[in-house]
């Protein structure tokens, strides 16, 4: 399993 | 300016200690609604985002909008300083680079104040998408916390599996594998010792302990802990924090490579 990174669910405002 | 005034400072000694293992500096955004934190960890896995109303503070003034960049190491020295009793108050000029405590003991016998140079952090901001959530797992948060304890010792990842019967945390590595279950209660007499789950659609994620036993840093700041999860989205651990706002902890999932 690899971890993911939150900014792939959350987008920079 | 900027003033906030709190007869507990023992709530924001709780925050730093539910933020400072898992954040090295953040941003405090003041307004004339309250605080505001949001901050990744340093390995982008997950995020906390700190939420105090202006209405929870004894006193609250912010004549203008302040961005306070703050070194956490620092600011839980400070805090480190104040009695449980003690009232503090935060207090900032408009565009200051300092920012000063004061607190004060419940006698008024001992004042003291600490002034903190501030710094300068471009922090991105994250976007949090309103999500209604497949399963919200309502626990006491000390459960969660011993949970998250015990199985950290038989994996790197924990599985979270909601179904209508209930919850299940399960892990597994070198030495075995173990599984808690956890029912919904039925009618108990204490809210705080509940279990509930609310079950759209059964979801099973996987999560690395590692952050999940940073989340339960915060669990003196509440008796119970929301669990919200859907499919492929980043749990969301939440406490309350008295009356005043909330703390939530995103956390990325783990997925198949």
């Amino acid at each position: 399993m690899a971890q993911s990174s939150i900014k792939s669910f959350f987008p920079t405002r | 300016m900027f003033e906030a005034r709190l007869v507990q400072s023992s709530i924001f000694k709780k925050v730093l200690e539910a933020i400072k293992e898992l954040l090295n500096e953040a941003t405090f955004d003041c307004s004339d609604s309250g605080i505001q934190l949001q901050a990744m960890d340093s390995s982008h896995v997950s995020l906390v985002s700190l939420n105090l109303r202006s209405d929870g503070f004894d006193q609250y003034r912010c004549d203008r909008n302040l961005s306070m960049g703050i070194n956490l190491a620092s600011m839980t020295k400070i805090m480190k300083c104040a009695g449980n009793d003690d009232i503090m108050t935060m207090k900032a000029q408009d565009n200051a680079d300092s920012v000063t405590f004061m607190f004060e003991s419940p006698n008024q016998e001992k004042m003291s104040d600490y002034e903190m140079k501030l710094m300068n952090l471009d922090q991105e901001h994250l976007g949090i998408p309103e999500t209604d959530y497949s399963c919200v797992i309502k626990l006491p948060s000390a459960e969660f916390a011993r949970i998250c304890r015990d199985l950290s010792q038989f994996g790197e990842s924990v599985v979270i599996s909601c179904t209508k019967e209930g919850v299940k945390f399960s892990a597994a590595g070198d030495i075995g594998s173990a599984n808690i279950k956890l029912a919904q209660t039925a009618n108990v007499d204490k809210e705080d010792e509940a279990v509930s789950i609310e079950m759209q659609e059964k979801v099973s994620l996987t999560f690395a302990c590692r952050y999940l036993n940073y989340f339960t840093k915060a669990t003196p700041l509440s008796p119970q802990v929301c669990l919200s999860m859907s499919a492929e989205v980043p749990l969301v651990v939440e406490y309350k924090i008295g009356e005043i706002g909330h703390i939530r902890y995103y956390l990325a999932p783990k997925i198949e490579e």
